[in-house]
């Protein structure tokens, strides 16, 4: 019996680039930590400027929201946009409805890029991101332990942005990542982007 | 669950990237449905740092205007990939709402349909079934004119639309032309509401198949 998920991926490939133009600057990586239970798929991104960056997100309007939006929302706010350095991800577990628990994990996720970066003010400088399965703990010890060999593995070619987005997934059939290069007022600049999610999706983020 | 982040090399101020980000979300991931389901950790960032150089891209300055349209193109096209990757999803569709009287009004419309679960069971089963995607219409709340509302599909492979309904009578639909494209493995629905206000809204979708049921008939929380 053919796998529907494997024949879906086939047919997605087209999809996925095999090349990119990527924002200098920026390094990023995509790892396997242990959160997914198969013990190979990556499951930890890590994406660092080299710079502090201005910053910008938009997050669910769900009343229950996960720890990492709660987190992330903080930090914008309390950063005003402005000295954000990384954005820090794991796939597999959502950290959603796990009450202050939760909330610590997602805060120790940001703070242990933080402290690779440098940055030790009370303000956190990462965004965090968690997607997969609600209502279950965050495996924090892997997570927190494996950061550093994540951030070690960053860099800024095609395969690791690549790894990035794959980390990124979970029923996903396909990575998503795109980049182009365009011209603003007679300068040349890059964009690159990654994006998850296959189902539940209808989002109204503000 | 939505997860995305975009990177840019070019200087943005804080304030012109959040309001570039908020116009190229709402045209976005802000315009796309698989299922009709919000998730607890949507998420969409933006980071720029400005390593490329150049002068900083105020918010009304020179270049704002460009770079939000670069921007939105490009969360566009990351947005699409999502549908396009939809659980058990075997069309993409293009859902265009025409002659609102706003951008919200278009938008609202096209989210209806989106989300409609008989519409996308129809498209599914490639039926040309525009009663449904009237129906949808006429309950999403906002102003229509029914005697002026249009609904066609336009084919994707560049040959003429096939009119569905116009101005709130139906066409004679050659079902066979219906049948082409409806195989075909990309759609668009244009839906015109005859208000007069001239705005519209794109949004994008795909069709409800056996195979979503399987899927998530089998994913515990």
């Amino acid at each position: 019996h053919a796998d529907p998920h494997k024949a879906a991926a086939s047919s997605k490939a087209r999809f996925v680039p095999s090349t990119g133009t990527y924002p200098q600057g920026f390094n990023v990586s995509g790892i396997h930590c242990g959160v997914k239970k198969d013990g190979k798929s990556l499951d930890l991104a890590v994406v660092a400027s080299d710079v502090p960056c201005t910053a910008a997100a938009v997050f669910t309007k769900n009343v229950f929201q996960a720890a990492p939006v709660q987190v992330s929302k903080e930090t914008l706010v309390g950063t005003h946009g402005r000295d954000i350095r990384a954005i820090v991800c794991n796939s597999g577990c959502a950290n959603a409805v796990t009450g202050q628990g939760g909330y610590e994990d997602a805060q120790a996720m940001s703070k242990a890029v933080d402290v690779l970066l440098g940055e030790t003010t009370s303000t956190h400088r990462t965004l965090v991101m968690s997607t997969g399965v609600i209502g279950q703990r965050l495996p924090i010890d892997k997570i927190v332990t494996n950061i550093p060999k994540a951030y070690k593995h960053r860099g800024s070619d095609h395969s690791h942005w690549l790894d990035c987005a794959k980390a990124f997934t979970t029923t996903d059939t396909f990575p998503k990542l795109g980049s182009k290069t365009f011209g603003v007022a007679g300068k040349t600049y890059r964009i690159a982007g990654i994006a998850k999610g296959a189902g539940m999706i209808h989002p109204n983020m503000a | 669950t939505l997860l995305g982040f975009m990177a840019t090399d070019a200087p943005v101020s804080a304030t012109a990237l959040q309001s570039i980000l908020k116009h190229a979300v709402d045209r976005s991931f802000n315009a796309i449905s698989v299922d009709g389901d919000m998730s607890t950790n949507d998420t969409v960032a933006i980071l720029a740092n400005g390593a490329a150089g150049g002068p900083v891209i105020e918010q009304d300055g020179e270049g704002y205007d460009a770079l939000r349209d670069v921007v939105t193109e490009f969360a566009a096209d990351m947005a699409k990939l999502v549908v396009r990757d939809g659980e058990g999803a075997t069309k993409f569709v293009t859902i265009k709402v025409k002659d609102a009287l706003t951008f919200e009004d278009a938008k609202t419309v096209a989210s209806t349909i989106a989300t409609s679960a008989l519409v996308k069971t129809a498209l599914f089963g490639q039926d040309a079934n525009w009663g449904r995607i009237l129906c949808a219409t006429g309950y999403a709340g906002v102003p229509v004119i029914p005697t002026k509302t249009s609904v066609s599909f336009i084919p994707t492979d560049g040959s003429p639309e096939l009119k569905l309904l116009v101005n709130g009578e139906p066409e004679n639909v050659n079902e066979e032309r219906a049948s082409e494209i409806l195989a075909l493995e990309d759609l668009e629905i244009e839906v015109r509401l005859g208000t007069g206000g001239g705005h519209e809204a794109t949004y994008y979708t795909c069709d409800f198949s056996y195979e979503y049921v399987k899927i998530n008939g089998d994913y515990r929380t």
